[in-house]
């Protein structure tokens, strides 16, 4: 199962919509200071589920929204969505979020349950916390983990 | 279970072993399980031996080597059982002009079994990549520019503008 | 005591909107009193308005910014008060090549009003320095070997050997 | 008045003596990750009388005390002295720590209390924990600091 885009619309920094390709092997994303890197890392994490306002680096739930610019308004929606290739086949997964709040998850065009996306997914290893998606300034905090912690680390990988 | 998690165990210990030998040029890197009660529920402590030193406290030790023990061990879970992707946010913000080199060659050698999406700002580290995009806020809207490495001079600032 | 502190606080205030609008390319920086009790008792808040946004809060800053919003409140603080010497280590692990640029001829500017020793892996601030020293371990004890800038290539990573 | 010289012997990982000269301007410390420069950021707090472990980066008290190599047995002593020059007079400031973790502060050559070397800086402001030493990955916490914590830091400055 390879990831092959991400597209983004109206998440944080992105007021308007991108779209990234992804290699098969390694792709860099680079920029300056400030210009949203680290807001892909979070559209990705936040596809697979995640609710925490300290992982996604929010502070009140619209801090995903676009906030508005000069010239271009506020978004009402969030959304995200992943293509994977899987043995020639294309599989879509996406996140959006309405300004009340209204979660809508899909895969491949249908509207499902995060519980059902998370089924999909547990076979592949990806999104689970730790040893996919290393967020800034965590690689060094590893050190810190506590025995039980370490332990739960090596029982994922099993 | 009992069997299977020490299997793993086992082969996370050698491997990790094996990384902190490569990336701390010959040292010794080891994962002991706590001598506690039953191996089903014991925690697992790590231990780093520098050349030329007795083994010392994880907290001793600096910045940079820090983050290299949190890589060794994310190679060493991966080469048992690799999840489709790994996105690294700036892992070499720490690192030496040496330690990044490793750290993109290390990334190119796994780049096989895995994908890697990799945000950084050193030269060392992105020209591993097959695909490079920039991101550049302009009125205040992150987007995406296209950025050839080929152009990238070694000692002028990386260009990401539209 | 009122007076004073008043004073002090309106130049500081208007140091950082400087250096802000300078490291932020046009951004506005500004702290304020709170509105509660006494201007004695009070605390202080920073706000920051990036070019084309509205003002946000700064837990929403990247990683690299809120270092510049750290670079810029010492630096507010040293052009009134400045110490004897001032001690940075890797205060740019987190910036970009421009960014990193900046600081160092910040640090430049600056170097004929105090001392600053400046600790750090990237080539584009430490050739702002008239005395480089660099440290190395070798057998497990650290020793102060020289360094000439000119030796260092700028596509070849910085080699600190005996 | 300005800092001259540190000289470091049997602190943390400088088992050996090392001196190093400080320009007026601006000195580099550069080298490989884990070679001893936050060491040497660490000996300069030291000196002030920093007693944090924190601060200081260790767990035991005598993880000030060089713990030995191959070949080098560990010390009992640390020994930390800067060397200022004010109006072309020499001043000199050192502090010692020995095995059984007594310590002893000196101006020039004279033993004082920690409360004579802080009177005697008082007045130069360095040492003064915020902005005259920024330890490694401090510089991006200061966005944390709470409304009182930076009164605090405008009134250090009046
Ligand atoms: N909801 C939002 N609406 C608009 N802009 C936002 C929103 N949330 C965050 N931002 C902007 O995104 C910027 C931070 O982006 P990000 O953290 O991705 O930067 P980065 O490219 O990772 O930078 P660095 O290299 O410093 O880590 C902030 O300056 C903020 O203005
Ligand atoms: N009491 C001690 N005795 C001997 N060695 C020590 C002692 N305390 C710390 N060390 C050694 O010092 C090393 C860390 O040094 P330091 O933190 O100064 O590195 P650094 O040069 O700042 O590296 P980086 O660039 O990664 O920040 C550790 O690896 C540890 O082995
Ligand atoms: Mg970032
Ligand atoms: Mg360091």
């Amino acid at each position: 199962m390879k990831l092959k885009k991400i597209i983004i619309d109206g998440f944080k920094s992105f007021g308007r919509p991108v779209s990234i390709n992804i290699s098969e092997n390694i792709t860099a994303i680079v920029g300056p200071n400030g210009s949203g890197k680290s807001n892909v890392v979070d559209a990705i994490r936040w596809v697979f589920g995640e609710h925490s306002y300290k992982n996604l680096r929010t502070v009140k739930k619209n801090d995903i929204l676009f906030s508005g610019s000069n010239g271009t308004s506020a978004s009402n929606r969030a959304y995200v969505k992943l293509i994977f290739e899987d043995d020639g086949k294309e599989i879509d997964v996406s996140r959006e979020m309405l300004r009340d709040g209204k979660n809508i998850y899909m895969l491949n065009g249908e509207v499902v349950r995060l519980k059902d996306l998370m089924d999909f997914f547990a076979g592949t290893g990806a999104g689970k916390e730790f040893y996919s998606i290393i967020a800034q300034g965590q690689i060094d905090k590893i050190v810190n983990a506590t025995p039980e912690e370490l332990r739960k680390l090596i029982e994922e990988a099993a | 279970a009992k069997k299977v998690f020490l299997e793993t165990f086992n082969s996370v210990n050698s491997n990790f072993s094996e990384m902190i030998e490569e990336l701390f040029e010959g040292a010794k890197g080891e994962m002991r399980l706590l001598p506690e009660k039953d191996v089903l529920e014991t925690g697992i402590e790590i231990s780093i031996k520098k050349v030329g030193k007795k083994e010392q406290n994880l907290y001793l030790l600096s910045g940079g080597e820090k983050s290299l023990v949190g890589i060794a061990l994310l190679f060493s879970l991966l080469k048992i059982n690799p999840s489709p992707f790994y996105i690294l946010d700036e892992v070499d913000a720490a690192l030496d002009d040496y330690n990044a080199e490793r750290l993109g060659r290390l990334i190119k050698r796994y780049s096989d079994k895995t994908q890697f999406i990799v945000v950084t700002h050193n030269k060392l580290v992105m020209e591993n990549a097959d695909i490079l995009h920039g991101i550049t806020m302009t009125n205040g809207i992150s987007t995406i520019v296209p950025v050839e490495l080929e152009k990238v001079a070694d000692d002028k600032p990386l260009e990401v503008t539209t």
